[in-house]
C-alpha cells in the first residue's frame, strides 16, 4: 500500500491511497481496501489521513476518520480555550502538547487491542507532518517549507 | 503561508538484518522520488489534492511496492487494485476497488471523486466509468512481477485451507 497526505499554501489538505491488497485475497475481499473514513480522510478542520495495514481492523475502528474527529474536537476545545486563557497561550498549549502525535499513536494503539497491525501519516493544519505505527517498519518520508525532508524505513 | 507532505509505501514486519544495503537504498531513492513530486508541486503553489496524486503516482508505477505496478496476486493469480482519495476543502471523497486494468488507480479515484455523483465505484463498473473518461489503462503484465507471483506460489504451499487464507474475514 502506498498514500499520501499534503497541506497546500492556500490551507488546504488532501488524503490519498493506493494498494494491491493482501496477498491471495479471494471472493472479492475488499476489506483490506482504502475505504473513505477508513484507510484514508481530510477535512480541513483537523487533519489528512492515510493509512496502511490490516485494513479490516481499520475499518472497525474507522482509524482515519477517528483521528480526524478526535483532533476536530480538541481544535475547537482550543479555540475556546483563547477566549479564556487568551489567544496566545492556546496557541502555545496546541504547539507544545503534540495533540496530533497523541491522537494518532492512541488510535492506532486501538487497531492493536484488537489484533491489527499497520500505521498511519497524517498532516495537519498547522503543517505537522506525522507518523504513527505498530509494525517494525514502514516506508515514509516527509517535506516541509520550514526545510524537513527525509525519509525513513526502520 | 506554509506546506507539508508525508508518504508511505506501506507497513509491516521487517527485520533490518534481511533487508540488504542495497535493497535498502532501492527503497530510500523511491520514496524520494515520490516525496519530490509532491514537495515540486506544493512549493510551486500547487493544490494539495494535486500534490497527493502526484506523490502516489510513482510509486503506483515502481514495482517496489504493493500498488499498481507490483500489486500483490489474489488467490486466482490476479492483480486487482484499490484507491481513494479526499479533498478536506469540501470533504468530496472518490474510491475505487478490485480494478485490474487502471495503469494509475489514484487517477480513477479521483474521477470518480470530480466527475460522478458516486463515492466508490467497483470491477467492472470502475473500469467502464474509467473507459468513459479516457483514463490509461494498462495490460495484466504491466502490473504483474515475478517476486509478488512467488510470494503467492509460497502462500499456496503453505495455507491450503481457505479459513487460513482469510482469516474469518469476510
Amino acid at each position: 500500500t502506498v498514500g499520501a497526505v499534503a497541506l497546500d499554501m492556500d490551507g488546504n489538505l488532501a488524503a490519498g491511497t493506493s494498494t494491491g491488497g493482501m496477498t491471495g485475497k479471494r471472493w472479492g475481499r475488499i476489506g483490506d481496501s482504502p475505504v473513505i473514513g477508513a484507510g484514508t480522510y481530510a477535512d480541513n478542520r483537523s487533519c489528512a489521513v492515510s493509512a496502511t495495514g490490516w485494513g479490516e481492523y481499520f475499518i472497525r475502528v474507522g482509524v482515519a476518520h477517528e483521528i480526524c474527529t478526535r483532533l476536530r474536537v480538541l481544535f475547537e476545545g482550543v479555540d475556546a480555550m483563547s477566549t479564556e486563557v487568551g489567544e496566545d497561550e492556546a496557541q502555545d498549549w496546541l504547539l507544545h502538547s503534540n495533540l496530533a502525535q497523541g491522537v494518532s499513536d492512541s488510535v492506532m494503539a486501538e487497531v492493536e487491542e484488537l489484533g491489527g497491525d499497520g500505521g498511519v501519516i497524517l498532516v495537519t493544519p498547522e503543517g505537522d507532518a506525522l507518523f504513527s505505527f505498530n509494525t517494525t517498519g514502514m516506508y515514509r518520508g516527509r517535506a516541509t517549507s520550514d526545510g524537513v525532508n527525509e525519509v525513513a524505513i526502520f | 503561508k506554509h506546506w507539508s507532505i508525508a508518504i508511505h509505501g506501506g507497513a509491516g514486519t521487517m527485520s533490518p538484518d534481511k533487508m540488504t544495503p542495497e535493497k535498502r537504498a532501492e527503497y530510500e531513492v523511491a520514496l524520494q522520488t515520490a516525496l519530490d513530486a509532491g514537495k515540486a508541486v506544493l512549493a510551486n503553489g500547487g493544490s494539495a489534492v494535486d500534490a497527493v496524486k502526484a506523490a502516489i503516482i510513482p510509486m503506483e508505477d515502481n514495482p517496489l511496492f504493493n500498488a499498481g505496478r507490483g500489486a500483490v496476486f489474489t488467490w486466482e493469480g490476479r492483480n486487482e487494485l484499490d484507491a481513494s482519495i479526499m479533498d478536506g476543502r469540501d470533504r468530496s471523497a472518490g474510491a475505487v476497488t478490485g480494478v485490474t486494468t487502471i495503469k494509475n488507480p489514484i487517477l480513477l479515484a479521483d474521477k470518480v471523486r470530480t466527475d460522478s455523483p458516486h463515492v466508490f465505484l467497483m470491477g467492472e463498473g470502475a473500469e467502464q466509468f474509467a473507459a468513459e473518461r479516457g483514463l490509461e489503462t494498462a495490460p495484466p503484465e504491466w502490473f504483474a512481477t515475478e517476486h509478488r507471483r512467488e510470494a503467492l506460489e509460497r502462500m499456496k504451499a503453505e495455507q491450503v485451507s481457505a479459513l487460513e487464507v482469510d482469516h474469518k474475514f469476510g
